[in-house]
């Protein structure tokens, strides 16, 4: 089973 | 004051339709040096939208203050309608707004048509996006990659690309059965457009989303070639090159859970 990732877990806030 | 003529329509009507079903709100940014840049992130968090139109993108471009408006896309999307894709275009925004004029002009039939949106105060979270390192880059014809993106959508919500030295190749599994698609890398020196291009430092096998990507290839009218960078386990970029800017996305993969 896959499961999609965030963005916000690569990325920072600026 | 801003002030941006574009020499056809087209570019902002496809623009707008390449976006509008993921992002339904976004701040478009406004320098004189920057031109306009868009980054707008969808409700799930999954795929980023990064827009870049230089001042090169305008037959004329002048922004006396930097402007940061907020736009309903579904709203603009209405109004670019209105327009021609070979009409001249012109935004027109005075130094604080509160609307956006956007301007029509038909010069062979002196028809101008004039249109005023509201704008919105729209609170949106930024991220910072280094240059990244990434394991490979594929260049290929964007008509191929759509045709890809929406035929295995039909058969599985998740899409496996798997990237070696000479040949890209798409998976789909799903509850009907499963189906693969290969494309091998090629030159066509009579019209490099329809080349394939692989540039591998590492071999790569990452899943994504296919609802997500057939959101990405709703740009496919942008350009004639999409590259798109992956890195394993970090999000994939998708660039369409505009003329004097670019359309990138950027997508989180799916990881076994």
């Amino acid at each position: 089973k896959m499961k999609q990732s965030s963005l916000t877990s690569f990325f920072t806030k600026a | 004051m801003l002030e941006g003529k574009f020499e056809t329509a087209s570019t902002m009507k496809k623009v707008i339709e390449a976006i509008k079903d993921s992002v339904k709100l976004c701040n478009l940014n406004c320098s004189q040096n920057d031109g306009i840049t868009v980054q707008a992130i969808d409700d799930s968090r999954v795929l980023l939208i990064a827009l870049k139109l230089d001042p090169s993108c305008f037959q004329e471009f002048r922004c006396d203050k930097d402007l940061v408006l907020g736009l309903d896309l579904e709203s603009l999307s209405k109004i670019l309608r209105q327009g021609n894709p070979e009409d001249y275009l012109t935004l027109i925004a005075e130094d604080s707004p509160d609307s956006l004029l956007i301007v029509f002009e038909d010069s062979k039939k002196d028809r101008i048509s004039e249109f005023s949106l509201k704008l919105m105060d729209i609170d949106s979270d930024v991220l910072t996006i280094d240059e990244m390192e990434h394991d490979c880059a594929i260049t290929l014809p964007a008509a191929a990659f759509a045709k890809v993106a929406r035929d295995m959508k039909t058969l599985s919500e998740s899409l496996q690309i798997l990237v070696t030295k000479d040949s890209v190749k798409f998976k789909a599994d799903g509850s009907i059965g499963t189906g693969s698609v290969i494309l091998r890398a090629r030159t066509n020196l009579d019209d490099t457009k329809e080349s394939i291009l692989i540039d591998l430092n590492k071999p790569v096998n990452l899943t994504f989303g296919a609802k997500y990507l057939n959101d990405i290839v709703k740009a496919t009218p942008l350009a004639d070639t999409v590259t798109i960078k992956l890195t394993d386990k970090a999000p994939a970029m998708f660039e369409y090159k505009l003329q004097g800017g670019f359309l990138r996305y950027y997508l989180a993969p799916k990881f076994e859970d």
